[in-house]
């Protein structure tokens, strides 16, 4: 079925499913931790989630037929965003820690061994307590993530050629698709009609908070790499490159 | 070829 024929709840079914599994840093955390193990952890799990993030982004209804341009940009725009929701996600129900995952917990003042860190660790605890106030629901939560895919580079390149026009089309067809679903999601919270809009607002207004954390944690990593704190490589180093 | 390349044009298992 293609996802233009999907009804908003099959919509958010198949992104349910193509949710990535939970990851484990699987290393032995030596505490307290220095500049250089902090960053390297990150970076290490970093790097096996942007593995994941590439199929679940292929599981999105819809994604594949995107041209392979616009899949790589999109990706490489918005996958510290995607990461960053990510953590929210995973550390709403524990204020005042991140749980970057099942075996790599971090409280705010551990950011304090890596330099300019807290300040994002701050942004991204704010951000979760705003999730935490609002009782994000699982539905809303993949539904914001794949909005964050697609509404990652609509502004930023303007279609030159016909094949670039007609995956711009489909892209923002998609974006109907997952507004529509994340609209139905609200829908079935049993609010009041202003309720469910003063909601999507809420809701869509924290994606710009996101992207500022994002590009303020993508500074903080190019830096990191830049004093060769820590070594950047692989699928990270491709990703954070497309970004400085 | 790059590894995001890579992973987004080989097929699913």
């Amino acid at each position: 079925v293609h996802h233009s024929a999907m009804s908003p709840e099959e919509f958010i079914s198949r992104i349910m499913e193509a949710e990535p599994p939970e990851i484990y840093l699987m290393e032995d955390l030596k505490k307290p931790f220095t500049e250089a193990s902090m960053m390297m952890s990150l970076t290490n799990l970093a790097d096996k989630e942007l593995v994941l993030m590439i199929s679940w982004a292929k599981k999105i209804p819809g994604f594949v037929e995107l041209s392979l341009t616009d899949q790589i940009h999109l990706l490489k725009c918005c996958w510290l965003e995607i990461l960053m929701l990510g953590l929210m996600w995973r550390s709403v129900d524990h204020p005042g820690k991140l749980i970057f995952s099942p075996d790599f917990k971090l409280n705010r003042e551990e950011g304090q061994c890596v330099e300019g860190i807290m300040e994002i660790f701050d942004m991204l605890l704010a951000a979760t307590s705003r999730f935490r106030e609002l009782k994000l629901q699982r539905e809303e939560y993949v539904c914001l993530k794949a909005m964050i895919l697609l509404n990652s580079n609509l502004c930023t390149s303007a279609p030159q050629t016909a094949e670039e026009l007609e995956s711009r089309n489909k892209l923002l067809r998609l974006l109907d698709s997952v507004i529509d679903a994340l609209v139905w999601a609200i829908s079935k919270m049993g609010l009041s009609t202003q309720q469910q809009t003063l909601r999507l607002g809420h809701l869509t207004m924290l994606l710009s908070h996101i992207r500022h954390v994002s590009n303020k944690g993508m500074d903080h990593l190019s830096t990191m790499k830049r004093k060769n704190v820590v070594l950047v490589y692989d699928l990270l180093l491709e990703m954070l490159d497309a970004n400085t | 070829h790059t590894k995001l390349l890579q992973l987004l044009t080989t097929k699913p298992e």
